[in-house]
């Protein structure tokens, strides 16, 4: 654990209680991609399967657990509990030009075939790619709420964070895993424009709009 | 030594 990982895996822990507590305390998921919140579901889900079969730490068991539970706590909510402010004509991305290539991916580029290993190297891809239909939603509506930014803030930046990790990991403990980099350096990637976005405006008191 | 198939990142 070195200052990376933990500041990286808070802010993935800020970015998902940001999102619950918006449609929490406004009663409304308008604006929030629930394509890109079950994918997030689907990539915790098939992640975390090694809950059942190794245990590394309290801290690593916890936090899955969390994550886990959040991401199905806002799929619930978008979809069941506050169905009606749910903006499905603006949330038209296919996923499944997501979830196919990156299941054929996963099952031809992997550190071993086997079942569980197959399902992790799935939601390594997944997660990479998994914003995407919130972003075009985004750029569909041409705006998004200054929270929804924060959000999508934290959660580059989480991604971010994971990669100067794996330098860290690289140099002082010679650790590598080519996988997790690429599709870590991919995601980082996806963010960089609306981080751009983020830092001059948002932070600049402006609301994101984009330009028609 | 680490075990590749230990994932101990989140």
């Amino acid at each position: 654990m070195n200052i990376f990982r933990l500041t990286g895996d808070l802010s993935h822990l800020a970015a998902i209680i940001i999102l619950l507590l918006k449609i929490w305390k406004s009663r409304s998921c308008a604006g929030i991609s629930g394509k890109s919140q079950i994918l997030f579901a689907l990539v915790f889900t098939t992640r975390y399967l090694d809950l059942f079969t190794s245990f590394i730490s309290l801290y690593n068991t916890c936090m899955k657990l969390i994550y886990i539970g959040c991401a199905y706590a806002t799929v619930y909510l978008i979809y069941a509990k506050f169905r009606a402010t749910y903006d499905g004509n603006h949330d038209s991305f296919r996923v499944e030009f997501l979830v196919v290539p990156v299941g054929g991916l996963s099952v031809l580029i992997n550190h071993d075939f086997s079942p569980l290993e197959i399902l992790w190297t799935f939601s390594i891809y997944l997660e990479s790619v998994a914003i995407l239909p919130q972003l075009f939603m985004i750029s569909k509506t041409g705006e998004a709420e200054t929270i929804t930014t924060h959000y999508l803030f934290c959660l580059g930046l989480y991604r971010a964070l994971y990669l100067f990790n794996w330098i860290w990991r690289f140099y002082f403990e010679g650790f590598f895993d080519m996988i997790a980099i690429v599709a870590g350096v991919v995601q980082t990637v996806l963010y960089c424009d609306f981080f751009y976005l983020y830092v001059t405006k948002v932070l600049k008191g402006k609301k994101l709009s984009l330009p028609a | 030594e680490y075990n590749i198939y230990q994932h101990d990142e989140l």
